[in-house]
């Protein structure tokens, strides 16, 4: 008896060495091999359409900013390094997630129909296509104010601070962004511009400015300072505002002080749609948000995975659902008008997020791609391609 | 249009779209300001009711229709999020679905998912293909019926930042030569 229980003894001491030794290398190895992949960060990042406004957006988060600061500091710059995209001159939107409440809204600052606009616009549609050049097709600019509501909610660094990057940067010895100039040099564009009042900014006699050329852009410096000191009243109430509509009004524009002064953007929660695991939080109309949660809801219903797709029959067969659904979802394009202007589509975008509706689609789903477009509901043109 | 996507240390994050909506908007300069201003009410011309195509006129204080969708997808039990938007026009949505399918469903990393050739539809219901997009899927979609059209612009643009438990991922589009920062 006494030798049996000295053996039992020593096996259960003999399991709890081994059990110590396990646990030590598995903390020790989880210490050296992390999750994550090489090219993961550890804390925060900014993914901006050019390395420059990237890396300024990072520097407002590691001065503390917070990430609608850095969403900001990024814009203004993306405004000087890609103007032909984005600008003051344009609109602007934000879905922003709370992480201490969880919630997520959406700041709508897209620019307005003046109150005053050329009579037999719509008219002027099929003629204006592809680019829609002139006065005539001028909203209010919404960009700056959508900035200062967004910071006014979520900011955490002074105002100014936003600002200063870029405004270095146009100080500094500026030059011609590589992708900017392919666009001032395209074929297309190129005559276009050189006939438009953008000739004194980017042509040097009757060439296009070419890749790293110097681009002295001062008055947009000296623009970027007032708003930075004086806030988004000196555009929309001040006379960096008057000296718009001035330049515009001598253009044959008609937007006014009113149009400007009274520019509001909207802040509404975030279109919400359980897709999978996830939540899809997405602006909602006249934003295209309600579309894109309808196209993956549909999308979702087939279970596509990395298995499915690995013969080319599954590709086929994933690509001919998603060309059906954007098929189906351009035939629902409708219900994005504006809800404000248009009462009589004020919930239309709830369907879209619906399973009944998802469900619907799906059953209308077939192997064959060459329906009617009425089967659709396709009705006439649509969206412009550059953007 | 431009987008970028932005992720804060506490897990906060803000997806934001700005637009001029044609390259360089409506062509028109303001030199005391130094601004360019956007051709926005060019969005009017595609409001039609379905099944006509008439366009009621433009509404003092109405916003155009629009393809902007910056999106912020959350997975609370696995912490995981994904920040995302793109440019392009009306190529903004195509571009933005067929990224969150390779990246959540088919189980592309985020780089990857961007990368990847789109397919765009268009009003016609033709099927438009980017660049390099697979030979062999335009064939089988072909054979299923679905009408191919030429289209030479492709200007879809994406950003997206992505949190996968303690890992962030962020990718910016190299069609537009971006590049995300982070740290």
């Amino acid at each position: 008896m006494a030798w049996g229980h000295r053996s039992i003894v020593s096996l259960v001491l003999l399991g709890l060495g081994l059990a110590l030794v396990i646990t030590v290398l598995a903390v020790v190895l989880s210490r050296h091999h992390s999750p994550c992949s090489p090219q993961a960060f550890a804390h925060a990042a900014v993914a901006a359409d050019s390395k420059v406004c990237s890396d300024i957006g990072r520097a407002i988060l590691q001065q503390q900013g917070s990430p609608v600061d850095a969403t900001i500091a990024a814009l203004v710059c993306s405004g000087v390094v890609n103007p032909q995209s984005m600008g003051l001159g344009g609109g602007v939107i934000f879905t922003i997630y709370n992480a201490t409440t969880g919630k997520v809204e959406v700041i709508n600052a897209r620019e307005t129909v003046p109150a005053r606009f050329a009579q037999g616009l719509l008219d002027q549609c099929e003629l204006a296509l592809p680019l829609g050049t002139g006065t005539q097709w001028i909203g209010v600019p919404g960009e700056l104010r959508g900035y200062a509501e967004a910071h006014r909610r979520h900011g955490r660094l002074p105002w100014a601070q936003l600002f200063q990057p870029t405004i270095a940067l146009l100080r500094g010895d500026f030059r011609m962004p590589s992708v900017l100039s392919q666009f001032l040099s395209h074929k297309f564009l190129q005559p276009l511009l050189y006939n438009s009042t953008l000739r004194q900014l980017f042509f040097n006699g009757t060439k296009p400015l070419r890749s790293q050329d110097p681009f002295p852009w001062s008055v947009l410096a000296t623009t970027l300072e007032t708003v930075a000191t004086e806030g988004d009243q000196a555009f929309y109430t001040g006379r960096l505002g008057q000296m718009l509509v001035d330049d515009i009004v001598k253009e044959g524009g008609q937007l006014t002080m009113q149009d400007l002064a009274t520019f509001q953007p909207e802040v509404v929660d975030a279109l919400e749609m359980p897709l999978g695991n996830y939540t899809l939080y997405s602006p909602p109309p006249p934003s295209g948000g309600a579309i894109l949660s309808f196209i993956l809801n549909v999308l979702r219903g087939f279970n596509f995975s990395a298995e499915s797709v690995a013969q080319l029959e599954g590709r086929v067969n994933m690509y001919h659902h998603l060309v059906e659904t954007l098929k189906f979802a351009g035939g629902q394009r409708w219900r994005q008008w504006d809800p404000r202007s248009h009462p009589e589509v004020q919930n239309a975008s709830q369907e879209l997020l619906g399973e009944a509706l998802a469900q619907h689609i799906r059953q209308q789903i077939n192997d064959r791609g060459d329906h009617q477009r009425s089967h659709y509901n396709l009705a006439g043109d649509w969206g412009h391609r550059m953007g | 249009t431009s987008h970028v996507s932005v992720l804060g240390e506490d897990g906060s994050a803000v997806s934001a779209t700005s637009t001029i909506n044609t390259p360089f908007g409506a062509m028109v300069y303001s030199p005391q300001t130094g601004i360019l201003l956007n051709n926005e009410l060019l969005d009017l011309c595609w409001r039609r009711r379905s099944s006509s195509n008439h366009r009621p006129p433009p509404v003092p204080g109405e916003r155009p229709p629009s393809s902007m969708v910056p999106s912020i997808l959350v997975n609370k039990a696995q912490g995981s999020k994904l920040v995302i938007g793109g440019a392009g026009g009306d190529l903004i949505i195509p571009a933005v679905v067929q990224t969150i399918m390779n990246k959540l469903w088919l189980g592309f990393d985020l780089a990857a998912a961007i990368a990847s050739p789109i397919l765009h539809v268009n009003s016609k219901g033709g099927v438009e293909y980017e660049a390099n997009f697979s030979q062999e899927v335009q064939k089988g979609l072909q054979d299923r019926g679905q009408k191919q059209t030429q289209q030479q612009f492709f200007l879809n643009v994406v950003q997206a930042v992505s949190q996968e438990g303690p890992c962030v991922y962020a990718a910016s589009d190299l069609r537009k030569s971006g590049v995300a920062a982070g740290y």
